[in-house]
């Protein structure tokens, strides 16, 4: 089932971010 | 490229299909700072923190395109355009007015896209320093950026000596867009 996370959109940004850098380490 | 409200759908629809919109966009921004000269001489702590604080902002700066101040409508990259009216009915009404007033005023200035491209990446490496460790570099890389606008810029329109300060005078615009809207706007994740 999708388990929704509600979190701020700089949150949702700075996730985006932080799996982006760890997915190209 | 989504749109936004068909009739049919919940707001909680709504927004996560936004939310899912946002995620490409985010992704841009990090190619379009990896491509930007210097960026990734910074240490990796760096680029990650100028990204988390300044992402917004170079968001703001992209989707001004797809604002029509005059209409007062918002054209979404399929195609569809959609009245400031229907938007507000999402919630979003304070960041749509802010958004309308900031679009009209970069867009009155008229910038290439190349300058455009360029002020953006001026945005990204002036956004909030407070996690940044290696400042001076950071401020070093800024400060070549805003030299190579300014001479951009200037040797396009020699004569006009009042743009380069007016597009300079947006960067606090877009903060304030930033400090008032990033941290409220919720977004959903699904895991």
């Amino acid at each position: 089932p999708k388990t929704h996370r509600v979190m701020t959109l700089a949150d949702h940004i700075s996730h985006i971010i932080t799996q982006d850098f760890a997915r190209n380490q | 490229s989504c749109p936004v409200a068909p009739a049919s759908r919940s707001s909680q629809e709504v927004w996560e299909s936004f939310s899912q919109c946002f995620t490409p966009a985010v992704k841009e921004v990090v190619e379009f700072a990896k491509s930007i000269p210097g960026f990734q001489t910074l240490s990796q702590h760096d680029q990650v923190m100028l990204l988390k604080s300044g992402t917004f902002q170079v968001l703001m700066v992209r989707f001004c395109s797809l604002f029509d101040p005059k209409e007062r409508t918002v054209t979404f990259l399929n195609g569809q355009t959609y009245s400031l009216a229907s938007l507000r009915a999402l919630g979003m009404s304070s960041l749509l007015d802010a958004m309308f007033d900031f679009s009209e005023k970069l867009g009155s200035l008229g910038l290439e896209p190349d300058e455009m491209a360029l002020f953006m990446a001026v945005v990204l490496v002036s956004a909030d320093r407070s996690g940044i460790v290696e400042v001076g570099a950071v401020e070093l890389l800024q400060e070549n950026l805003i030299k190579a606008l300014r001479s951009l810029i200037t040797s396009r329109r020699p004569d006009d000596s009042t743009l380069f300060p007016k597009l300079l005078l947006r960067l606090p615009d877009l903060r304030t867009l930033n400090n008032q809207h990033s941290d409220k706007l919720l977004a959903f994740r699904i895991d």
